[in-house]
């Protein structure tokens, strides 16, 4: 026999929800809906073969494709041969989606596993982000460079990567202001901050909790500065991860790190297979 | 462009001359989609439209009322049916009124707190905030920059590790100094940090707020209604302000969170700005709802 339309449909319709309530974006959803009937209609299948069984294998995989980066990236692999340091990483997103808290992690990760790292403080906008940075950096034990409120955040970062090289310092994380996607002037400060600074690697942190919106947040973001890899935060608030799905669906880049509480080991590396688990539920 | 899309199904329901199931299928279907993408509760999107599509089959549009606007009509009712008809504001009756702010981490809830002090303050209210976030590096700070400026006083002790206490000391100070309003902030949680949740839990019920507002961060997804729920077990809320609508977001986890907990959403945030705090208008976030 072989399997319908109507197959497909039906054994969809549950798995769809899954996903929906995954927080998986409704676009991706029938993206992937689109996939897995090009894939299955009219495949032939031995009688009594379990129809839905098939569908639902078929969709786990499309996610698990969807999820497996073209490029993946290994962020010891490419910072320790790199000759010319610093290797710099610039950190950009939409407002509170844990930026600041992950540059203390990925800081503290970078120092057990043997590098040298400084922080700029290139929020120069928002109240406190400046001692919320500096307080971070303080316990995890890394430097801050800093200019002060209102300054310009492009010339921190600049300042930061020249107190590197003086100094031989193997990373440079640049902590940007949280901005919205919609608001032009902000988008534009960002593209300033990565043209002056021609980061290694520009990092974009998002939410986990966050719905469909992330998708549009993604795409904006990346349509201004080329983002390089993604870490998500706030895992561990039970969210189901369905958001790491819409974001690398929306723009392919690998993601690198999850965020999973708030201390500073908490920023674990992506699992492809542990996080199709955690949206399969 | 998916307001669009129910725009064209609309119209065609606005040719016809019969009411057509199958159209009116196409319509709910629509509107499903627009719900589902402006993150409202997929169970709740399911619902709300089982109800609309019943309502459009069976009602008859009244006299000079064409059918399209009829079942855009019931589209509204049923969705501000959870929303309320109009927005409440904040009530400051007692002398003084205590609000608490509570939240997930990063939803706004600082930020809101600066809004709220300007509000009431351009009023004519004298106003006392406390900071009892006893976790997040520089919220002291943070509070004090954005509402010094405007003569606002700020209790705060980095120093104290206890937010319970904190809270309580704030509270006290400030009703010493015969303020109208004391605005108590408090740390970022969420409902698997169990500890945070109890620690709420004792804030409130020293202080014993008149309001617990819960912060809701507009571009939540689909975990708005359980985390609301896990707010709301641990203390009463009041009342809702979602934030971040001046993003793509359309804040449709807000609605989850007005189911969950009850409370009636008062205001919206629209930007990072002390200014950026506008009164919730149920007609407007429900056409943004629908895209
Ligand atoms: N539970 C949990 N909380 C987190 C995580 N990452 C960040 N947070 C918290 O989320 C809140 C916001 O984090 P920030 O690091 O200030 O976020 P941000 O993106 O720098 O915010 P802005 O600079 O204001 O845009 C803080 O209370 C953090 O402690 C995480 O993985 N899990
Ligand atoms: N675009 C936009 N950003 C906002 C709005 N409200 C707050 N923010 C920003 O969101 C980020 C987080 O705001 P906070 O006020 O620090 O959030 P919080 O809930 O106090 O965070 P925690 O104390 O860490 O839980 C900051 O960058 C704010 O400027 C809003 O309405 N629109
Ligand atoms: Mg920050
Ligand atoms: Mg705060």
């Amino acid at each position: 026999t072989e399997i319908s339309e109507k197959d497909v449909e039906n054994a969809l319709w549950d798995l769809e929800l899954e996903l929906l309530e995954a927080d998986v974006a409704l676009e991706v959803v029938d993206e992937l809906k689109e996939r897995i009937k090009e894939k299955l209609v009219g495949q032939k299948v031995k009688i009594g073969t379990n129809k839905r069984n098939i569908v639902e294998n078929a969709v786990r995989d499309a996610v698990l494709e969807v999820l497996t980066p073209e490029k993946h990236i290994d962020l010891l692999e490419m910072i320790k041969p790199k000759e010319e340091k610093p290797f710099v990483i610039v950190f950009v997103g939409f407002n509170g989606g844990g930026k600041t808290t992950t540059i203390a992690k990925l800081a503290n990760w970078l120092k057990k596993n043997g590098l040298s790292v400084v922080i700029a403080a290139s929020d120069t906008f928002r109240a406190g982000a400046i001692e919320q940075v500096e307080e971070h950096a303080k316990r995890v034990g890394v430097k801050v460079i800093k200019h002060g409120y209102k300054s310009d955040p492009a010339a921190v970062a600049y300042d930061t990567i020249e107190h590197a090289k003086a100094r031989g310092i193997d990373v440079v994380l640049v902590d940007t202001a949280g901005r919205n996607e919609l608001n032009r002037n902000l988008m534009d400060e960002m593209k300033k901050i990565v043209r002056v600074t021609k980061p290694d690697l520009v990092i974009f942190v998002g939410d986990a909790l966050a719905g469909n919106a992330i998708i549009e947040q993604a795409r904006q973001f990346n349509e201004a500065v080329k983002i390089d890899g993604v870490i998500l935060a706030k895992l561990d608030a039970d969210a189901r991860g369905g958001a790491a799905l819409s974001i690398a669906h929306a723009i392919g880049a690998p993601i690198l790190f999850v965020g999973v509480g708030q201390g500073y080991d908490d920023l674990i590396p992506f699992d492809e297979k542990w996080i199709l688990e955690k949206i399969f539920g | 462009k998916l307001g669009q899309s129910l725009n064209n199904a609309l119209k065609k329901l606005a040719r016809a001359s019969t009411v057509d199931k199958a159209l009116v299928r196409d319509v709910v279907r629509d509107i499903q989609r627009a719900l589902i993408t402006s993150d409202v509760n997929v169970r709740l999107v399911l619902d709300l439209t089982k109800k609309i599509e019943k309502r459009a089959l069976e009602e008859k549009p009244p006299a000079g009322v064409s059918k399209k606007e009829h079942i855009v009509k019931i589209v509204y009712e049923e969705l501000t049916n959870f929303l309320g008809k109009e927005a409440k504001p904040i009530q400051i009756k007692a002398k003084p009124t205590v609000l608490l702010t509570v939240g997930i981490q990063g939803s706004g809830k600082t930020t809101s707190v600066a809004k709220l002090s300007r509000y009431f303050q351009k009023h004519g209210y004298k106003i006392g905030v406390v900071c009892s976030d006893t976790w997040r590096p520089g919220a002291y700070q943070q509070l004090k920059q954005l509402v010094e400026p405007y003569g606002i006083e700020v209790f705060g002790n980095p120093e104290e590790k206890n937010a319970i206490k904190l809270a309580k000391e704030g509270v006290e100070y400030f009703k010493k100094k015969e303020v109208d309003v004391i605005i108590v902030d408090s740390a970022g949680r969420h409902k698997e940090e169990k500890g945070l949740i109890e620690e709420m839990r004792q804030i409130s019920s020293t202080i014993n707020p008149h309001e617990v507002i819960l912060i809701i961060d507009g571009t939540i997804g689909q975990q708005a209604y359980n985390q609301a729920l896990a707010f709301k077990e641990a203390t009463p809320i009041g009342s809702i302000i979602v934030t971040k609508l001046d993003g793509s977001a359309k804040g449709g986890g807000a609605l989850s969170a007005v189911v969950a907990t009850g409370a009636p959403i008062k205001c919206i945030g629209v930007g990072e700005k002390i200014d950026d705090l506008e009164p919730f208008d149920p007609k407007r976030f429900v056409s943004r709802l629908l895209g």
